[in-house]
C-alpha cells in the first residue's frame, strides 16, 4: 500500500458517499445517470467476487463490501425509491455499446483464461467506460448540479491517484498490471473535459453549463 | 497467457 493508492480509494470512497448521500438527503436523482450507476455495480459485482474465495486484509475486504454496498443502494434509490425522480428522458445511452464490447474484449485480452480472471478483465474494462451514460446525460441536459460535479471529481481523481500508485509499483516493487494500466488511462482521459471544466468553472463559484 | 498478477488492489 503507498499513499497514491489509499489517497485513491478514499477519493474512491467520498464520491461514492457523496453520490449516496446526494440521492438520499435530496430525495431526488435528478442529473443522475441511472445507467451509470448498474455499470458500476456490475463493476463491482464482477471484480470483487474473490471476497468469496481470498483474503487480503481487513482493509481489502471492508472497502469492497463498502462499495458493494452503498453501489447497490444507489441503484435501489434511483430505481425504486426514488424512481419519480429519475430523469430517465435523458438517460438515454446505448449501454449495449459498452457491455458487449468489453465483454468480447474480456475474453481476447486477459491474464489467464479462467471464470475469476475474465471476470476481473471484464470489470477492468468496463469500469473504464461505465461514466459515459452519466457525461453524456450532462451533455444532453448541458448542466449539472454542483454536488454532481463533486461526485464526478472525486471519481475521476480516484483512477488519476491510481496511475501515479502504478508508477509507484513499477518503480518500488516492479509490479505492473498492462491491462489495469491501459483500462486506467483510458479512465482517466475520459475525464479530462470535465476535469476542465470543474476547474474553470466549479471551483470558481460558478454552475457546470455545458454549451447546450 | 502471463503468470496472473495479485489482486491486492481494489
Amino acid at each position: 500500500m503507498n499513499i497514491f493508492r489509499l489517497t485513491g480509494d478514499l477519493s474512491h470512497l467520498a464520491a461514492i458517499i457523496i453520490l449516496l448521500l446526494k440521492i438520499w438527503k435530496s430525495r431526488s436523482c435528478a442529473g443522475i445517470s441511472g445507467k451509470s450507476q448498474i455499470l458500476f455495480a456490475m463493476v463491482f459485482t464482477t471484480r470483487y467476487l474473490d471476497l468469496l474465495t481470498a483474503y487480503i486484509s481487513l482493509y481489502n475486504t471492508s472497502m469492497k463490501i463498502i462499495y458493494i454496498g452503498c453501489s447497490y443502494a444507489t441503484v435501489y434509490l434511483i430505481y425504486a425509491k426514488f424512481k419519480a425522480t429519475y430523469d430517465g428522458n435523458h438517460d438515454t445511452f446505448r449501454v449495449e455499446f459498452l457491455v458487449v464490447p468489453v465483454g468480447g474484449l474480456s475474453f481476447l485480452v486477459n491474464h489467464d483464461f479462467s471464470p475469476l480472471e475474465i471476470l476481473w478483465t471484464f470489470s477492468i474494462y468496463l469500469e473504464a467506460v461505465a461514466i459515459l451514460p452519466q457525461l453524456f446525460m450532462i451533455s444532453k441536459t448541458g448542466e449539472a448540479e454542483t454536488i454532481t460535479t463533486h461526485y464526478l471529481f472525486f471519481l475521476g481523481l480516484y483512477r488519476a491517484l491510481y496511475l501515479i500508485n502504478w508508477v509507484w509499483r513499477f518503480y518500488f516493487e516492479g509490479f505492473f498490471d498492462m491491462i489495469a494500466i491501459v483500462a486506467g488511462v483510458v479512465q482517466t482521459i475520459l475525464y479530462c473535459d470535465f476535469f476542465y471544466l470543474y476547474v474553470t468553472k466549479v471551483l470558481k463559484g460558478k454552475k457546470l453549463s455545458l454549451p447546450a | 497467457e502471463d503468470e496472473v498478477q495479485a489482486k491486492d488492489e481494489l
